[in-house]
């Protein structure tokens, strides 16, 4: 169990620092041990650096940032121990147009393995996703779901 | 595994019977506010076996069941039925499809069956667990989860390593 | 005091419902005193009709709908006692297009006599205010200001 | 009152001296995330008299002082001013503009004036309580802001009532 934390441990380190770089589109990001020589009860921190800044500490990062950071660290422990469904619940919502771009790209390549339910409100978003599904209240206080776009029809 | 089918009914505003399939990828939920898109996804969850009424923003069990609108009767139970292919063998049962049905009445009565033989949630939780979904994995994620992962301390990140182990 | 405070929740509760129901096109909403026989250590509830649907506890409400019943109770102080100035972070994100067309509506009714400064992301707010001011970073890690519409163009 | 012009030096992320004047209307600030937008409004409230450093995303005092770029040294000092005009007498002070400026050296020394008399930090609180703006006003409304709105208790939304009396 010991060694078990620290390969996984490795292995989600080295996933986050891909996934930040990737997010960000630059920086660089890692996952330290807050007591390397005492694996069993050691904590994991997070030191980000963002494209063209200087270390931070966490709390100063806008609300972008953080958002991104965390989905970083998500796709992190994912690409270790996949889980069949993930659902999102418009995680998406403080993103400007790059980063929601990025983002988009990382949810497709990672679906090939994953199943992703996003709930969404953003453009960009609908737009890269293969399959929608719109939920509407034709009766008030009432849901029905609208199949708006199939897996197989690629048409945007 | 695989989720493959979700029904729904009687689930907070899903009073018709609402049925749909997932056939892997990403799937855009999409709609105005208050259309039940969280609500779908509370469904999912319920499903799955969830005890906590406050992850569902409920304040009492029966508020999960639908209570009407101004021109719908509300309705006396909510029931959720989600299959899984399991031909990997990832689920704990002998079984290569699982059909896994959750029931609530107002009454207060809750039924759990699984492949159609009646069980008792824990059969559900334990059925679920280490499967990556369910309160143990990280499943499901909305704005207040993200704000967590980074606000958390270093322990309680370490913990989260812990599960992906 | 006493009829200060009762003075005060009475204009309140009244504004409340009007923005309630402006926000949301339609619905009812009220502000109501936990104890209305002890005036002095009374608390404030408040209780919601979204349109078409019946009464709900508010923690059933959506994302979206908590925001719009929040500004629309911010509003009901706001149109009481104005505030010179009023500062809005990303405030419309969980709005959907209708209501955030709303929601930028009552904004530039209040700025008659408020001054507003409202973060967004949102297209439809950005569309509608009349002055915008950029911030950049074109040197990383540094901002900069870029008025980028100023309050006498009238045009989009 | 209103205030009309704002100018800032070395805080946060606005490391070279920034100005720009409020003409009334609903001013919309946009830009591409952590570029500075909330770090704008954060000046503000600190030139206010903002005493939380938690409300400024800090964790100690002079973290709100630009700390550099990968290109660009840090600075000294932040320092932040803001222009009022009082023509309608809102604030207890004998002047139709007032200025009330802040700075915050690395070493720690703190510096306040209103219309360029030094004085100290609850001068500048004091004159701004009860003008709707500072801690106890309502002027700054994030999402957190929103969700507490709703989330809080009976007796804390008395106490936003009594405030708005
Ligand atoms: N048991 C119930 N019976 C009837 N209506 C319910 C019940 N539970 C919740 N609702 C209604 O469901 C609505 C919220 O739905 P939901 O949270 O799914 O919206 P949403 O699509 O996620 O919207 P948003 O985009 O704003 O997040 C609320 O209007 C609430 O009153
Ligand atoms: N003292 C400081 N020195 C240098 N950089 C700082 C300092 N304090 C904060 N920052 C940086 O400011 C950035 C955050 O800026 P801000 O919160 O204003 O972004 P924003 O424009 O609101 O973005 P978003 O749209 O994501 O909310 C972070 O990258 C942070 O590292
Ligand atoms: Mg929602
Ligand atoms: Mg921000």
């Amino acid at each position: 169990t010991r060694d078990k934390f620290v390969n996984t441990f490795n292995a989600v380190r080295d996933n986050f620092a891909v996934m930040f770089t990737r997010l960000f589109g630059g920086g660089s990001a890692e996952l330290s041990l807050t007591d390397p020589d005492n694996v069993l009860e050691t904590g994991v921190d997070i030191v980000v650096q963002l494209p063209g800044k200087k270390r931070q500490p966490l709390q100063l990062l806008s609300g972008g940032e953080r958002s991104l950071c965390a989905s970083a660290f998500l796709f992190a422990l994912l690409k270790h121990k996949p889980a069949p469904l993930v659902v999102l619940d418009e995680v998406d919502a403080p993103l400007d147009g790059r980063n929601v771009e990025r983002f988009a790209e990382a949810l497709l390549e990672f679906s090939e393995f994953i199943q992703f339910i996003t709930i969404t409100h953003n453009h960009t978003t609908i737009a890269a996703a293969p399959t929608l599904l719109g939920v509407t209240m034709q009766e008030p206080g009432v849901s029905t779901l609208v199949p708006m776009r199939l897996p197989d029809s690629v048409s945007g | 595994m695989r989720l493959t089918r979700v029904k729904i009914f009687g689930f907070k505003t899903f009073a018709d019977r609402t049925e749909f399939s997932l056939e892997g990828g990403v799937v855009a939920v999409v709609g105005p506010n208050g259309c039940g898109k969280s609500n779908l996804v509370d469904a999912i969850l319920w499903g799955l076996g969830e005890g906590s009424i406050k992850h569902l923003r409920a304040s009492s069990s029966q508020d999960v069941i639908f209570s009407g609108a101004q021109a719908r009767k509300q309705v006396g139970y909510a029931e959720v039925s989600l299959c899984f292919d399991n031909e990997d063998g990832t689920l704990p049962i002998d079984a290569s499809e699982v059909w896994v049905t959750r029931r609530l009445t107002r009454a207060g009565d809750s039924e759990y069956s699984i492949n159609r033989q009646s069980c008792r949630l824990r059969d559900v939780v334990e059925l679920m667990a280490d499967s990556g979904l369910g309160r143990a994995g990280y499943a499901i994620v909305g704005q207040k989860e993200i704000d967590q992962a980074l606000a958390a301390s270093a322990e309680d990140r370490r913990g989260w390593i812990d599960e992906a182990a």
